[in-house]
């Protein structure tokens, strides 16, 4: 079993003013990497949509990999922790 | 926050200040992400507020143990978002955990941050009798919106927040209308990836600055190291903690007559002499002895039952108070004192047993009475708040420090605030909670009073740019405390507060209303930053969403629009360009009073800005050149445009590297 962490795949500003599209489009993302609308649906954790693009997803280290070579993505990064100070 | 305000300029009582001018930000929204909010607590009570203001959309989403009708004028969001949080700690049953699944807070610090930003009066609170007053929030009538993002993970006894989660609520809190966005919050050095975008808070709050809210973030607790501040791009404004002219002052009266103002906060009855005791070998014993705080538990308990015992630690932290208190209870003793480094962390020990903070010096005059005296004795008094001279301000130990180790250029922290014993609500179920309040203390404290100040400049000023706030806050700010005293800036040793202290300064909230000259920033400026250091030009036109080349060659990072000039590496010398901005009235003149640090050559051109009413923005150039000839330390002084009524002042620091990228150690 090769363990899925959340990633955060950051894609700049977003395209479009339509959250719903923005959102779908980041589905579509999840599904041609998944390769199945089931799994690209039970990976996505958030659809960042409204100031920005992005989605934090479930992902293998060679998904991540593979995620972050497609021209849309800026970067992507492993979820990490924050504390209160 | 019985006391802040008051210390900073903002007092109710003059009718004519910026809190009155504002309506107390009555409608400033402020974005809190933190560990939620109780929304019982009477700061949020909505007395005297108007209706919501128009450009809210968001609301408040209902789970455990709260309600979308907890939620009122004052409080008008609340939301919670646990998705990330849970995918990463899969261990965490929410059914089982102590914490609510839900905006409500569990641990009290998400309520404690919100009412020093805009938390509303409540008369006559105190802890237990201490800093008595009237709790109130910087921005009294500003709206609260609270996004939990922070768990209580119980298997672990820690509270975790999930920079997905962050994320989320900071896209949330775009599309809700915040005005600012408060957030306690950071990670720890050194900071995560190899540039500063690639963080959580970082990312989110570009897209915020961009849309015209403020972000504002703590510096963090990792102080008093150097490089160790955190949050640090340059379109968040990152936050020091500064303690308040306030302290909790507790007489300690040695047997010969000798009284010491210690510090703690203890509440209970005075402790009649008794005998006092440093444990250590009398020189005819085989026992164990310890006069270090962590370490008193390999004393005997006959050696400490029914004394008062006076120990040592070179750590400023509460722990070792703690520590040293729980081993002196266990053995049957009647109080302790902790000689150590000022960490300005003081807390009550717990079931309010007598243990009173002093220095290594005072520490000392306590040990050379033990030793002279044949039978020495000890009485401890009752805590008693001290407040105004001759308290001083200093930047608390832990108040982590520049230079920015990720862009030493861009100088970090930008501000600071009191953040030392703060009094404000929490939860009613909160450890050393006085009905609903409790003093905390950390940059968690410091920031939302930015975030309190900003809201009111906001309310002032709804056009300016969260660029134009930060440079209004900045350059305004106080180099001394606001009775003109010098702030000092704890450590080993204490030493003059430095702009890696405290960035610009302490906040001068009334100076800050009416800066008279900004150093403002744009999309713009933000993609030059991001050229400078180095991002590609695809990646940046990603992020901003169009099409971006960056010139060749490539600007200097040093040309970046800040309120400060902060050079890492000089060698011969170095021109760069600042850009002003009038805010104030429309025909003003404003000439340069320049402080260089020494043995620096610093020429300004123009000497004179000119601004009228085609005239809005004006550049200058300044050439910084050394006499040093060896790799220095950084050198301050100050440049300061000056039209007899508004001193625009900015810190300047400079270290020469005449062998550049060298681990400076021989």
């Amino acid at each position: 079993i090769v363990e899925r962490k959340v990633h955060i795949v950051y894609l700049g500003e977003k395209q479009h003013d339509d959250p719903e599209f923005v959102t779908e489009s980041h589905h579509q993302m999840l599904w041609s990497l998944l390769g199945s609308k089931e799994d690209a649906h039970e990976s996505l954790v958030y659809s960042y949509r409204h100031g920005f693009s992005g989605f934090a997803a479930k992902l293998t280290k060679s998904q991540a990999k593979k995620i972050a070579d497609v021209p849309e993505v800026v970067h992507v990064i492993p979820d990490s922790f924050y504390k209160l100070k | 926050t019985t006391r802040t305000w008051d210390y900073l300029g903002l007092s109710a009582a003059n009718p004519k200040n910026l809190l009155n001018e504002t309506n107390m930000g009555a409608q400033s929204i402020i974005g809190v992400i933190d560990t939620g909010v109780w929304p019982e607590s009477e700061v949020f009570n909505d007395h005297g507020i108007g209706p919501v203001p128009s450009h809210w959309k968001g609301g408040c989403e209902s789970g455990e143990a709260f309600n979308s009708s907890h939620c009122n004028k004052k409080l008008i969001g609340a939301k919670y978002f646990i998705n990330g949080f849970l995918s990463e700690n899969e261990s965490f049953n929410s059914t089982e955990s102590l914490d609510f699944i839900s905006p409500r807070d569990l641990d009290g610090h998400g309520t404690h941050v919100s009412t020093i930003a805009g938390g509303s009066y409540v008369p006559n609170i105190s802890y237990k009798g201490l800093a008595e007053g009237t709790v109130r929030g910087g921005a009294s009538r500003a709206r609260i919106a609270m996004y939990k993002v922070c768990w209580y993970l119980d298997d672990e006894d820690i509270t975790s927040c999930s920079s997905a989660d962050i994320l989320k609520a900071m896209d949330e809190a775009m599309h809700d209308g915040v005005d600012v966005l408060s957030i306690s919050l950071g990670s720890d050095v050194p900071m995560y990836g190899e540039t500063d975008i690639r963080d959580g808070i970082t990312t989110g709050a570009f897209h915020a600055v961009l849309k015209g809210i403020t972000v504002v973030c703590a510096g963090g607790n990792s102080g008093p190291e150097a490089q160790t501040v955190t949050n640090t791009a340059p379109w968040i404004v990152t936050v020091a903690a500064t303690t308040l002219d306030r302290s909790f002052a507790t007489p300690i009266t040695l047997g010969n007559n000798k009284v010491i103002l210690g510090q703690a906060m203890y509440t209970g009855p005075e402790v009649g002499f008794t005998s006092l005791v440093y444990p250590e070998n009398p020189g005819n014993s085989n026992a164990n002895f310890s006069g270090t705080c962590e370490e008193l538990s390999v004393n005997s308990n006959l050696t400490m039952v029914g004394k008062v015992v006076l120990c040592f630690t070179p750590s400023p932290y509460s722990a070792s108070a703690s520590s040293a208190a729980r081993s002196v209870k266990k053995a049957g003793g009647l109080g302790v004192i902790i000689a150590r480094q000022p960490g300005y962390a003081i807390r009550p020990c717990p079931d309010d047993f007598p243990c009173v903070a002093v220095d290594w010096e005072l520490g000392t005059d306590i040990l050379l009475y033990i030793r002279s005296s044949g039978l020495p004795v000890v009485k401890i008094k009752t805590s008693r708040t001290l407040i105004g001279q001759p308290v001083g301000t200093k930047v608390a130990t832990f108040s982590s420090r520049g230079p920015n180790s990720i862009a030493a250029a861009i100088l970090k922290p930008d501000i600071a605030a009191p953040g030392v014993s703060i009094l404000a609500a929490t939860t009613t179920n909160t450890t050393f909670n006085d009905q609903g309040f409790i003093m905390m203390s950390g940059t968690s404290m410091a920031t939302p009073a930015i975030s309190g100040v900003v809201a009111l400049l906001k309310a002032l000023h709804r056009d300016w740019s969260p660029a134009a706030i930060r440079s209004a806050i900045v350059t305004t700010a106080w180099r001394t405390d606001p009775f003109g005293e010098q702030i000092f800036a704890e450590g080993s040793p204490r030493k003059l507060a430095d702009p890696f202290d405290y960035g610009g300064g302490l906040v001068n909230p009334e100076k800050a209303a009416k800066p008279g000259l900004v150093y403002d920033l744009g999309l713009e400026d933000y993609v030059l930053y991001m050229c400078s250091a180095g991002y590609n030009e695809s990646s940046i036109s990603q992020l901003v969403g169009k099409a971006t080349i960056c010139s060749n060659p490539k600007l200097s990072i040093l040309d970046f629009n800040l309120p400060s000039i902060t050079i890492p590496n000089l060698k011969d010398e170095v021109t760069l360009t600042r850009t002003l901005t009038n805010v104030g009235p429309l025909d003003s003149v404003y000439r340069v009073v320049v402080e260089p640090p020494l043995g620096f050559q610093v020429t300004v051109e123009p000497k004179t800005l000119v601004f009228n009413s085609q005239t809005k923005r004006v550049s200058f150039k300044v050439r910084i050149s050394t006499t040093h000839k060896i790799n220095t330390g950084y050198y301050f002084g100050s440049l300061t445009w000056s039209d007899s009524v508004h001193n625009v002042t900015i810190h300047v620091s400079v270290r020469t590297q005449i062998l550049q990228n060298y681990y400076d150690e021989n």
